[in-house]
C-alpha cells in the first residue's frame, strides 16, 4: 500500500519551482532573466568576445511574456541544443574553474517554466563557427529530456555562412513584469558595474530601450581549469581523484592531482599519514588513505591556491564601476589574498563607498552583493555577508546606519557555496566569512581616513 | 574543447551538499537529525502507530559521530530498503497528503554526508511485519544508485517471528556535536510540543539521556490523498491529469480530477471557457485547454478545499502544548479555515503566548515556525512568517518587540514551499502569507484583551 517511486530531476524539480527562483509570476521572470543573461556573458567570456548582449522583453498577453535574448558568443554546438535546455543537471560548466553558471539546470528551468505555464516551446538559433541551428525545444518532463522540433535535429541545421556567431533564445512564459521591473532594472544595472566590458541593451514591453555601452574594450583573463587544493579536501573526492590515476606513487599522485603539493610537502604529507611514499595509488589500503587524507586536513604550510582559475575585478576596475554608477566621491575596493574553502580556490573582493547617489533606508547598511560577477539581489539577510556587517562596529569608522555608504562584496570561486539552487543567497563558510571581515575592516578604515580629512578640510575652510 | 557533462542527481548533490542542509560539520549533524527523526515520525503515523523513537548520538573519534535511531513504525519493505536510502528522488511520498517528507532524498543526503566524509556504509535493520532485513548501504554517487552489503539483499533477510516491528538506522559521520547541541536539544524538544502523542528518548554523546514522555494517547486523523484543488493548476498539471483520464466527457473529468469540482462548477467552469461538456478529453484541442485551465484559474466560486489530506495540530493540543513546554499563562490558537494555493490545500495554525519561561532577545520578537509539524530552527529572515511579523503594528496590542510573549506558525500543506531543500524556510505565497496574517492579528487581539483584563485587575488591587 505504501506507493515508492523514483522521479527524474526535471519531475522533482517540476514540482519544486521554489527552490530554483521560479516562485511565483514576479519572481519567475526576474530569474529566467538572470539565467539566460548569466549564460551568454559566460559564453562571450569563455570563448574571449567582448560580449554584446540584446535582451528584449515583449507582451505577449495578459500575464504572457515572450523575453528574447540575442548574444555574440560562440553559439552552442547543435548537437547540444536539446540537452542544454532540455535536461536537468546537463553543462559544460561542470569544470573546475570561475564561471557564472555551475548546476546545469538554470536554462532548462527557464524553459520549464515557460512549457508549465503557458505550453509553448523555447525557441533557439544557435550559430556556431560552422553551422546554424534553429530548433524548438520542449522537455519530457517524466524523462527529463528533451523533445525537439523537428524531431530529427540535423533538418534544422545548415552551414553557417554569414561570419557572425551567437545564440538567440525566444521564451515564453507567465510572468509580472511590472512587479518585476524594478528588480530587473537594478539587475542589469548592476551587472553593468561588475562587467563593464559588456555591451547590454535591454527593451522593456513598452518599448522603452536601454543601452549599458562597453566601458573598457578588454576582458578580465579567461580562467584557466584548476586542480582541487588540498585544503579540506574529503574522502569521496580522495578517492574519485585516485581512480583517475591509480599507478602512479602516492607521492606523485599528491604533487599531479592537488595544486599547490610540490614534492617536499608530498613528502612530509606522507611522512606525518606514515605512508610509504612510493607505494602505488592502488595498493593504498582504507586506513591507509584515511591517515593520508587526515594528514592533508591538518597540514598548515600549503602554498596558498593559483589564482588562474579566478578572474576577480580587480581594485581598480570595481572602483571605477562603483563610482560611474553611484557617483560617490569616494570608493576604496581591497582585493582579499587567494584562499580556499573545501578544496575550492576563492578571492573576496570588497569596496565601500561614500556619498553621491547612493540611497540608503533609515537605520539600514545599502550592501551589494556579487558572486562570480552575478548580483545578487533576493534574500540577503541570511547571506554570509549581512552576517559580517552586522558584526561591524560602524561607529568607530564615522558612520552609522542609515549614513549615505555602501559596501559591496563580491565572491569569486570555482565552487560559490549558494545555500539555494535560485542563487539567492550564500552560505556561511567560515573561510570565506573571515576574507569578507577583514576586507571590511580594511576598506572602513580608509573611509573613516577620508570622512576624518573631509571633517579637517571643513573646520580649515570655517577658521 | 568544450566538455558537455550530464550528473545523476547524486553526483549533483555531493558538490553541492550546501543547498540541502548540509554546510559544515555543525549544521550537517543537525540536519541528520532532522532528517531521521522527521523519518520515524512520518512512518509511525502513517502507520497509525503512536511513534516512540529512540536517539542517541556517539562519539566514535576526533569530530566523528554515530547517529543511531531506532523507531516502532512499520519498517521499510526489504527490496525497498537500498533505495530509500542509497538513491536520490525516491520516495513513498511523492503523494498529495501532508507528511514531513516529500523531496524524496533527505534519508539518503544523511547517508552520502556520511559517506563522503567517513567512507562508511549506512547501516539498516528493518523490522516489517513478515521480514527483517539486516542491511549495509552505500552509494555509488556517479549512478546514484545504491550498493548494498550484502550484494544480494535477500541473503540478509529473514523471517520476523519477534512480534515487533520498526526500523533502526545507524549512520556514521563527520560532525561538531558540541557547537551543533544546543539546536539539535531545541530541536527535540520542538517537536515533543508539537508532536506530543510521540516519546522520544534521545542520548548525548557523553551519556546525558532526555525523555519526552507521550503527553497525549491518540493520533491525529491519518492524511489520506487529496485530488488537486483546481485553484491556481497550471497547464502542465492540467494535461498530466487529463493524461491519466483521456476517455472522460470534460465535464465528468473535471469533477473526478479534482476536488471541490461538483457537476454544476463543472459545467459554469466549461461555459466560461466556451468549451463543450460533452467533448471527451483527448480530443480536446491546445486552444480548448488554454481557456478551460484559464476559466478554472478565474473561477470564483470552488468549494474551499476538503481538509481530509492534511493533519493539523487543533487549537487546543497546540495550546496546551506551547502552555507544557513554556509554562506561559496566556497562550491563544487560531486555526484558519482550509484554502489552497497553486493547487495544494493548506492550513494555517497561529498561536500566542505572554509570559512564563519565554526568552525574548531585546528589540527583538520571538518566532517559532512549524511545517507539517517540523520546527524550523535556521533562516528565520526571509520566512514568509517573518514578513508577516514585520507589518504588525505591536504597540497596538499592548506589546513591543523584546517583550516575554512569542508567535507560533504552524503550516499545514500537501506541499509545503520550502525555499531551500534543507527545509529551512518558506517561501513568500500571497495566499499562505495572508492566512498567517489574519491568524496573527487575531490571536494578537485577544492577547490584547488579556494584558488590558490582567491591566485592570492590577488596577482594582492597588485600590
Ligand atoms: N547563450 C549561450 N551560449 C552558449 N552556450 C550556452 C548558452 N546558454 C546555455 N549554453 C550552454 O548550455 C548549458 C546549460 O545551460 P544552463 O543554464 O542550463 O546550465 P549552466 O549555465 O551550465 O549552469 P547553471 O544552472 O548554474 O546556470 C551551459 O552549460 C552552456 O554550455
Ligand atoms: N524510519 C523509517 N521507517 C519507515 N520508512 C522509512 C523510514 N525512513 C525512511 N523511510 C522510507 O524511505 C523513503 C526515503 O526517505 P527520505 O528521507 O530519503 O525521503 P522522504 O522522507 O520521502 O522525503 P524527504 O527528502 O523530504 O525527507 C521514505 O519515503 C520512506 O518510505
Ligand atoms: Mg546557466
Ligand atoms: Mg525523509
Amino acid at each position: 500500500k505504501l506507493d515508492f517511486k523514483e522521479k527524474s530531476p526535471a519531475d522533482f524539480f517540476s514540482e519544486n519551482m521554489d527552490v530554483c527562483g521560479f516562485d511565483n509570476p514576479i519572481r519567475a521572470i526576474y530569474t529566467a532573466v538572470r539565467e539566460l543573461l548569466e549564460n551568454s556573458l559566460d559564453a562571450c567570456e569563455a570563448a574571449d568576445v567582448l560580449p554584446k548582449v540584446n535582451l528584449e522583453i515583449r507582451k505577449e498577453g495578459e500575464g504572457i511574456y515572450v523575453i528574447r535574448i540575442e548574444d555574440n558568443g560562440p553559439g552552442i554546438p547543435p548537437e547540444h541544443v536539446p540537452e542544454s535546455f532540455g535536461k536537468i543537471f546537463y553543462s559544460s560548466k561542470y569544470v573546475m574553474k570561475q564561471q557564472r553558471g555551475r548546476f546545469g539546470m538554470g536554462g532548462t528551468m527557464a524553459v520549464m517554466y515557460g512549457q508549465i505555464t503557458t505550453q509553448r516551446p523555447v525557441h533557439i538559433v544557435s550559430m556556431t563557427e560552422k553551422q546554424i541551428a534553429d530548433l524548438k525545444i520542449k522537455i519530457d518532463i517524466i524523462r527529463n529530456s528533451p523533445i525537439t522540433e523537428p524531431e530529427n535535429i540535423w533538418k534544422a541545421v545548415k552551414p553557417n555562412d554569414t561570419g557572425k556567431q551567437g545564440t538567440t533564445i525566444e521564451l515564453t512564459l507567465e510572468g509580472n513584469y511590472q512587479r518585476a521591473r524594478e528588480k530587473i532594472l537594478e539587475y542589469i544595472k548592476q551587472t553593468a558595474m561588475i562587467a563593464p566590458y559588456a555591451e547590454i541593451s535591454f527593451t522593456e514591453p513598452d518599448g522603452s530601450k536601454h543601452l549599458y555601452k562597453r566601458e573598457v574594450e578588454y576582458l578580465p583573463p579567461i580562467p584557466k581549469e584548476a586542480k582541487p587544493h588540498p585544503r579540506g579536501v574529503n574522502l569521496e573526492l580522495f578517492r574519485r581523484l585516485m581512480a583517475k590515476d591509480p599507478r602512479s606513487k602516492v607521492s606523485n599522485f599528491l604533487v599531479k592531482a592537488f595544486q599547490s603539493i610540490g614534492r617536499k610537502t608530498s613528502l612530509e604529507v606522507l611522512g606525518k599519514a606514515d605512508v610509504n611514499p612510493d607505494k602505488r595509488v592502488n595498493k593504498l589500503g582504507s586506513e591507509e588513505i584515511r591517515r593520508i587524507v587526515k594528514s592533508l586536513r591538518k597540514h598548515k604550510g600549503f602554498r596558498p591556491p593559483d589564482a588562474s582559475s579566478l578572474a576577480p575585478m580587480g581594485e581598480e576596475m570595481f572602483e571605477a564601476g562603483i563610482k560611474r554608477v553611484l557617483k560617490s566621491e569616494f570608493v576604496k575596493c581591497i582585493q582579499r589574498p587567494p584562499k580556499a574553502y573545501e578544496g575550492n580556490p576563492f578571492i573576496v573582493e570588497v569596496a565601500i563607498a561614500y556619498g553621491g547617489e547612493i540611497k540608503v533606508k533609515e537605520g539600514e547598511i545599502k550592501l551589494y552583493r556579487f558572486a562570480n560577477r552575478i548580483p545578487l539581489l533576493y534574500d540577503e539577510w541570511n547571506d554570509v555577508s549581512t552576517r559580517v556587517l552586522k558584526r561591524i562596529n560602524w561607529k568607530r569608522y564615522g558612520v552609522k546606519p542609515g549614513d549615505p555608504f555602501a559596501v559591496f562584496v563580491h565572491i569569486c570561486s570555482t565552487n560559490i557555496p549558494y545555500k539555494t539552487l535560485g542563487k539567492e543567497y550564500i552560505a556561511n563558510k567560515p573561510e570565506i566569512r573571515r576574507e569578507i571581515y577583514m576586507g571590511v575592516l580594511q576598506v572602513a578604515r580608509e573611509m573613516r581616513n577620508y570622512l576624518n580629512k573631509l571633517e579637517r578640510k571643513k573646520k580649515t575652510e570655517k577658521a
